[in-house]
């Protein structure tokens, strides 16, 4: 429990960081 | 509230004096009592020596414990996020569990950022549009009165030498 | 029901209840390790003393008993007061307050409607793309216009000076302008035609 507890918290912590830096790569890739 | 690392080492510290007052030397000697009766300045220092090492040992641990953890700074952090927070009486927002929820807020930013880019796009190949309509329109008048000077030249022309047909066929006579 | 402590584990990088278990397994380990350290030094002095353990009365099982004694009453406070410290640490040093959100979860508070908001700037944004792309169809069809005007007015302004050669070659020949020059000749010719009306005239 507290490795999955620990594991979802990291993920929470930085996933939305680098899915918004995928998401920014993206728009621009579009943009242009 | 004090900071949260010097909570952290007062909290430790009352426990530790909690628990020596607990286990008094009156306490150990009882335990003890045949040796206490027998060499009672060896079991006072016996005793001595026993709190001093369980102190020393419990507050090396939590020393470790903060170093590994860096948990001075860290705790420092969390209290100057807790102090920016002051005034904010309402439950903050807290992970729902759905990560696609989760994530939308972070992604509005970004989305805002490409409306507006979109809209800059927009306002611009407008501006652009009118402007290329206005110089088709120019251009369309430009052609328009090129096609007249060449049609009245092109009637001129033909004026001249329908007279020369005439004058020719009266010479002609 | 356990609390996880997810967000406080999300800011600390642990769960704050590993980290007292951690803290109170190693005290534990202390006391039982001092306990230990005690009595051995008790039963050292004991057998280093005159008449040496028995001798005096005192044998190492009472030893190991006052040690147990000590050590049963010891933990059970220990207990009871780690129990407390637990209690003031999980609610006042390793926790994050109801009313607090981490910096990267700032934008919860920003958007709070965030998947909602961000369906619609989706949809609006496809919207104005497509607005962009109608109008961007337009730019291109006007550029090719204007191509194709360019083509025309030079093609047209080829005629023009194709007919200001015909009339500068004209003009090369003797012609003047031509028409005056034809008109020239009208006039020449009714000049003619009365003079030879004249003459059949006069011939008659």
């Amino acid at each position: 429990l507290d490795e999955v507890i620990v594991e979802t918290a990291m993920k929470r912590k930085q996933c939305p960081r680098k899915i918004l830096e995928q998401v920014i790569k993206i728009t621009k890739a579009q943009q242009e | 509230t004090p900071p949260r690392a010097q909570l952290l080492d007062a909290v430790v510290e009352t426990f530790l004096q909690r628990l020596v007052a607990a286990g008094s030397f009156r306490r150990f000697a009882s335990c003890y009592r045949r040796f206490h009766q027998l060499q009672p300045e060896v079991t006072r220092r016996i005793y001595d020596q026993f709190v001093a090492q369980l102190q020393a040992a419990i507050r090396d641990e939590i020393s470790e414990i903060k170093a590994e953890g860096n948990l001075g700074p860290v705790l420092d952090a969390l209290d100057a996020i807790v102090e920016e927070a002051r005034g904010q009486t309402e439950p903050a927002w807290r992970p729902s569990g759905d990560p696609e929820a989760d994530t939308g807020s972070i992604l509005v930013p970004c989305a805002q950022q490409r409306r507006a880019a979109l809209l800059r796009a927009l306002r611009g190949q407008r501006d652009e549009n009118r402007r290329l309509a206005q110089a088709v329109l120019a251009g369309r008048e430009r052609i328009r009165a090129l096609q007249e000077r060449i049609q009245a030249r092109r009637d001129a022309w033909q004026a001249l030498s329908q007279d020369q047909r005439e004058l020719l066929t009266s010479l002609g006579g | 029901s356990v609390n996880p402590m997810t967000y406080e584990t999300q800011f600390f990088g642990f769960t704050p209840q590993t980290c007292l278990l951690r803290i109170y397994v190693a005290f534990q380990d202390y006391l039982f390790e001092v306990m230990l350290t005690v009595e051995r030094v008790i039963l050292k002095r004991l057998e280093a003393a005159p008449g040496g353990g028995e001798g005096g009365g005192v044998s190492p099982v009472q030893i190991r008993k006052g040690t147990e004694k000590f050590l049963r009453f010891l933990k059970e406070r220990f207990d009871g007061l780690f129990a407390t410290l637990e209690t003031v640490l999980l609610q006042l040093v390793l926790r994050v307050p109801d009313h607090v959100l981490l910096p990267e979860d700032r934008s919860h508070a920003r958007h709070p409607g965030g998947r909602e908001e961000l369906a619609r700037l989706r949809e609006e944004a496809d919207r104005l793309r497509g607005r962009y792309e109608a109008e961007a169809r337009a730019g291109r069809a006007l550029m090719a216009e204007l191509e194709e005007q360019r083509a025309a007015r030079a093609q047209l302004e080829k005629t023009l000076r194709w007919f200001d050669g015909l009339e500068g070659a004209w003009r090369e020949h003797g012609g003047g302008d031509p028409r005056e020059s034809l008109a020239f000749l009208r006039r020449g010719a009714h000049r003619l035609r009365d003079v030879v009306g004249d003459v059949e005239s006069k011939g008659r």
